[in-house]
């Protein structure tokens, strides 16, 4: 449904743009590492049935997810380290994989390897955010790039929810996945105050900097 | 976009 399709072009512009900013401006300051490996690990777990997906959109944007996303860890680790500064990027990460780890073994569907990695990837991408959002707090501000690469990623699940609503009342065998909905709605939450700053800012074309 | 079994959502 077109919640849906919007959520994933949403995706896909939030990864086009972020390395439009990084290529454009030869630059990735201000752009979370620890996030980036985040994604790349929450596209991997994810996609482990990628070889059998049987709809050709799903399995396009597979490909494209993987794809981009080791070629913007490319771009970060080799072609532009200088301008990686890890001294901001300090968020502990082995919070988010304890977290992501201790539900996705405490509450999969079904204990096989594809499901118990699927839902650590579902939990991991709810939070695997926070260290861009840490970033974004300790430098206090972002380039209007990376205001826009964080809103158009906060978007796509937050496009998910009526899209779950939607499937909810049109497809009667819809089974509500109350893993992805739960993940999904506490990952919009954790962009509320982003968004609002966003909203506020840099709709009124202002440069996005944190009161 | 149906698929068995597995998610049928990215």
């Amino acid at each position: 449904n077109i919640f849906r399709v919007l959520g994933d072009f949403s995706h896909l512009a939030s990864i086009f743009i972020l390395l439009h900013k990084i290529q454009q401006l030869k630059s990735c300051s201000g752009i979370s590492f620890k996030s980036q490996v985040l994604y790349m690990l929450v596209y991997i777990t994810r996609y482990l049935d990628l070889p059998w997906t049987s709809s050709p959109y799903n399995f396009i944007f597979k490909v494209l997810f993987i794809s981009s996303e080791l070629y913007i860890i490319y771009l970060m680790a080799r072609a532009y380290k200088p301008t990686n500064d890890p001294n901001l990027d300090t968020f502990h990460v082995e919070f988010l994989l304890g977290f992501a780890g201790l539900l996705a073994l405490l509450f999969p569907y079904k204990y096989t390897i594809l499901e118990v990695f699927w839902a650590f990837s579902i939990w991991l991408e709810s939070v695997a955010i926070l260290p861009q959002l840490f970033m974004l707090q300790r430098t206090g501000e972002a380039e209007a790039m990376t205001a826009h690469y964080i809103a158009a990623l906060g978007m796509y699940r937050a496009l998910y929810i009526p899209n779950w609503i939607y499937r909810y009342f049109s497809e009667p065998t819809h089974k509500v996945d109350t893993i992805a909905v739960t993940a999904g709605i506490l990952q919009t939450i954790l962009y509320s105050d982003f968004f609002w700053i966003y909203y506020t800012k840099v709709m009124r074309g202002e440069k996005f900097k944190l009161p | 976009k149906k698929e068995e079994g597995g998610h049928d959502e990215l």
